[in-house]
């Protein structure tokens, strides 16, 4: 079972278009493993990004060097992972 | 076996959960609920439709889809509740009776199965099918990529490894060409409803295409009624719009399909939350979200049915 533990989602509002396309951009580097949960669309318009903890740095980086914004929409996704399994376990038991 | 009155619609449940519950959902409305097999999945998984119907031959009627997108799991929890809402209602509710003294609804709750089991056996976070793709060792398309609506243009992948792959070629998924199979061999849908999470919008045709549908002044007029018979119960804000001017461009979706197959009511919902916990939704927010969704699939019903074309 793949875990996520570290794995980040960050919130992500790109200005213009630029900075758009760089997102786009960050989909097709494979290595990166990033996964948009929502898609940048227009400037302004949050995107939200999945990122692995071993790729979090490169990302962050980029977005900060390129003065795109971001905020951290889930700190540690495996936590949310498992406390959703924990409340999947509690009715079957029952 | 679990008795409809024990399942527990507050909490998430697997495909065989699910497909047992169809099962006792069938038997316990047996006049009006039945379960039909449109088809398999690549893993050779049975794609189950519950039919809601009264009678009647080949009348008019309303599609609905969940679970497309596997790890949208609010969508398959939704659609379980409403299913069994459908069942109750009929007969209590006025406008449900009337809808279905005059129509069937079919109702597709694990639109990909294989992608739904790969979500609670291997990974939570997946999205597309479970095909292989031919020279890559990615694995998968984006069933809301794969239909023959501006298939292939901006909008989707054209890389197996991109959670948007779009596909070799339209209809190249098995849980895709068995939902358009039975839709024309049936030729009489007059509304189809997909159902995915998350960003709480209803969405109308096109998303390949910047053009207007011909028909969006009326689609947007029902969104506006939707979303505010949505919004009455528990205040939840949602945005509505063409797909293409509301999110982006996406090419190869199921309800630019379906548009352009005719069916003039086609609409997709992107349920809660605007972000919070995104795929991950709480359990404890199953039955609100299916309760307001509810509120908004019942305004869709009702001027299909008052709208005949």
């Amino acid at each position: 079972e793949q875990l996520f533990v570290g794995d980040q989602v960050l919130r992500i509002t790109a200005s213009n278009e630029e900075q758009i396309a760089l997102l786009r951009a960050l989909d097709e580097q494979t290595e990166l493993q990033v996964d948009f949960w929502r898609h940048p669309a227009s400037p302004g318009h949050p995107a939200d990004l999945r990122v692995p903890f071993p790729s979090l740095q490169a990302v962050k980086t980029l977005l900060e060097s390129n003065g795109i914004s971001y905020s951290i929409m889930i700190q540690d996704l495996q936590k949310l992972v498992d406390e959703e399994k924990k409340a999947m376990a509690k009715p079957s038991k029952t | 076996k679990r008795s409809g009155s024990t399942f527990n619609f507050a909490s998430y449940h697997t495909i065989d959960e699910i497909y047992d519950w169809m099962d006792t959902l069938v038997a316990d409305h047996p006049d009006l609920v039945s379960k039909l097999q449109i088809g398999q999945s690549y893993e050779n998984r049975s794609l189950y439709v519950l039919k809601f119907s009264t009678g009647g031959s080949n009348r008019s009627a309303i599609w609905l889809d969940t679970g497309i997108h596997s790890r949208e799991w609010i969508t398959q929890a939704t659609g379980a509740w409403t299913a069994n809402k459908i069942a109750e209602e009929y007969g209590q509710d006025p406008s449900v009776t009337a809808v279905l003294d005059s129509m069937d609804i079919f109702l597709e709750i694990i639109a990909n199965p294989d992608g739904f089991a790969y979500t609670h056996s291997s990974n939570r976070m997946w999205r597309k099918t479970r095909s292989r793709n031919s020279g890559s060792l990615c694995v998968g398309v984006d069933p809301n990529r794969n239909w023959n609506a501006g298939f292939g243009v901006a909008g989707a992948s054209r890389n197996p490894c991109s959670e948007t792959y779009h596909g070799p070629y339209a209809n190249s998924e098995p849980e895709v060409k068995a939902i358009v199979d039975f839709v024309n061999n049936h030729g009489n849908i007059k509304a189809f409803i997909s159902i995915h999470s998350y960003s709480q919008l209803l969405l109308y045709p096109y998303g390949y295409t910047r053009t207007p549908a011909p028909d969006q002044r009326e689609l947007h007029e029902i969104s506006k009624k939707a979303v505010a018979a949505l919004s009455s119960l528990y205040g939840t804000s949602y945005q509505y719009g063409s797909i293409y001017t509301t999110i982006y461009q996406a090419s190869g979706s199921s309800v630019d399909w379906s548009y352009n197959q005719g069916i003039k009511y086609s609409f997709t919902f992107e349920l809660r939350d605007t972000g919070r916990y995104g795929f991950l939704l709480p359990a404890s927010q199953i039955i609100p979200t299916a309760q307001e969704t509810w509120l908004a699939l019942k305004v869709i019903m009702q001027h299909t049915l008052n709208h005949p074309y």
